[in-house]
C-alpha cells in the first residue's frame, strides 16, 4: 500500500510538471510564431495563404455546438452589482468604449445584451454626401476594389481567393454574365428555369432589371470589413437601398480572425451567413454578415423571426441557402443610409 | 464577425479609357479601422 501511495505521490506532480512545461512551450512557440508574422508585417511583406495542422483540427470540432454553449454562458443574468466589473473587464480585455454604450453598465442584464448594445445619440455620425457609400460597420478595412472578370474572384489573403457567387449563393442577383453567355440567354434560362422564380418576380419590373444589368459603365466593387470581439456589433445600412431578397446559409462557424483568413480555405464562404441582396440608385447592392465561432448569430431587425445557428438535423451534409424574397412586388424593404439592418450576437 | 459588402458603381473603365468624374473611388486603405457612417468611398 506504501509503495502505491509513494508512486501516486510521486506520479501526480510529474504530470502536472509535464503539463506545465508542454503548454508553457506551446505558448512560446505561439509567442515566436507571433512575432515573426508581425516583423514580416513591418518588412511590408503579405502573409501568404499557409493551411496548418490547427485549421485541420478546428475543422473537426462541433463549433456551432460549441459556440451555442457560449452564447447559452453569455445570456446567463449576471448580478447587478457584479455588471460593472464584468464589462469593464470586457472592455479593457477587447478595448471596447464603454463611454459610448447607450446605457448604464447596470441596465445591461447579460454580457450578451453588453455585447449588442446600441450607442449614445450621435456617436456614429453618418456622412451626409448622397454620392458615398458609407460603413455599414465598426470594424477594419482587410480587402477592398473592383472585381474583375466574370468570375469575380475576392482574394481572401494572398494565395487564395474564393467567389463572390460562392458567397452570395447560385441563385444571387448578380450582374455577372458567365464567359460565352450573353444577357439575353440567361434571362431565358431564367424564364425556364421554375424554381428561380423569385429572380423571374424580382427582374419583372424592367426599371429595377435594367438597373440591375451588368453595364460596360458600372464596375462590380467589393469591401470586406473585419470585427474584433470588442467592436460595436450592429450593421447599419451603407446607404439608400432596397432589399429584394435575404439568404441564410447555415454554415460551419471557423474563427474568422487574421490567422484563420491565412490557414483556413474559403473560410467565408463555409461560414454560417445571413445575405442581403438588392438595390441602389448605382444598382446591384448585397451586404453578406458573416459569422464566425464566438458570434454565431445574426439577427435582423427587419425579420425578427429569423433564427441562425440552429441545430443542425443533419451532421454533415450542407444545407442549400433558406431563402425569402421580401415585398414579392419587386420593389423589395426600402433601407435607408445609416439606419440599422441588424447586429451580430454570441451564440 | 466579418462584413462583405458588393455593390455595383460607375467604374473607371469607360469605353473611351478616359476617367471621368462620375467614377466610383475607395477613400479607404487595407487596414484603415472605420466606423459605422464614415464614407467607404464616392
Amino acid at each position: 500500500g506504501s509503495g502505491d501511495s509513494k508512486g501516486n505521490a510521486f506520479l501526480l506532480p510529474g504530470a502536472t510538471m509535464a503539463t506545465i512545461l508542454m503548454l508553457g512551450a506551446l505558448h512560446a512557440r505561439r509567442l515566436y510564431e507571433g512575432k515573426k508574422i508581425e516583423e514580416k508585417r513591418e518588412k511590408g511583406i503579405e502573409l501568404e495563404f499557409h493551411p496548418d495542422v490547427k485549421a485541420s483540427f478546428l475543422g473537426i470540432l462541433p463549433l456551432r455546438s460549441i459556440s451555442r454553449a457560449w452564447g447559452s454562458l453569455t445570456s446567463l443574468e449576471i448580478p447587478v452589482w457584479m455588471r460593472p466589473y464584468v464589462y469593464k473587464a470586457w472592455s479593457r480585455a477587447f478595448h471596447s468604449n464603454l463611454k459610448e454604450a447607450a446605457l448604464p453598465l447596470e441596465e445591461y442584464a447579460s454580457l450578451q445584451d453588453f455585447f449588442v448594445r446600441s450607442l449614445k445619440e450621435g456617436c456614429r455620425p453618418i456622412d451626409p454626401d448622397p454620392r458615398c457609400l458609407v460603413s455599414p460597420v465598426d470594424g477594419t478595412v482587410v480587402r477592398f476594389g473592383e472585381l474583375k472578370g466574370s468570375r469575380g474572384m475576392i482574394e481572401q489573403v494572398k494565395g487564395h481567393s474564393y467567389s463572390v457567387s460562392a458567397l452570395l449563393g447560385n441563385n444571387s442577383l448578380l450582374p455577372m454574365v458567365p464567359e460565352g453567355k450573353d444577357q439575353s440567354e440567361e434571362e431565358d434560362a431564367v424564364g425556364e428555369n421554375n424554381d428561380k422564380s423569385w429572380l423571374r418576380v424580382s427582374l419583372a419590373s424592367p426599371k429595377l432589371r435594367e438597373s440591375i444589368s451588368a453595364s460596360p459603365m458600372k464596375g462590380l466593387y467589393y469591401c470586406v470589413i473585419y470585427l474584433r470581439p470588442g467592436e460595436y456589433h450592429r450593421i447599419h445600412s451603407p446607404a439608400d437601398w432596397n432589399a429584394l431578397v435575404r439568404r441564410h446559409f447555415a454554415g460551419r462557424l471557423f474563427p474568422v480572425n487574421e490567422r484563420a483568413t491565412r490557414t483556413i480555405r474559403n473560410l467565408y464562404v463555409e461560414n454560417e451567413r445571413v445575405v442581403l441582396e438588392g438595390v441602389w440608385k448605382e444598382g446591384f447592392m448585397a451586404l453578406a454578415a458573416v459569422g464566425a465561432t464566438n458570434i454565431g448569430s445574426i439577427e435582423l431587425f427587419i425579420e425578427p423571426e429569423l433564427r441562425t445557428n440552429k441545430p443542425k438535423k443533419k451532421l454533415f451534409p450542407t444545407e442549400p441557402a433558406e431563402e425569402r424574397v421580401y415585398d414579392p412586388e419587386g420593389h423589395g424593404l426600402k433601407l435607408e443610409k445609416g439606419k440599422e439592418v441588424g447586429v451580430f450576437n454570441m451564440g | 464577425s466579418t462584413v462583405v459588402l458588393v455593390f455595383q458603381a460607375p467604374t473607371a473603365n469607360t469605353p473611351e479609357g478616359s476617367s471621368s468624374s462620375s467614377d466610383f473611388r475607395f477613400c479607404v486603405k487595407h487596414g484603415d479601422r472605420v466606423r459605422v457612417g464614415e464614407a467607404l468611398g464616392r
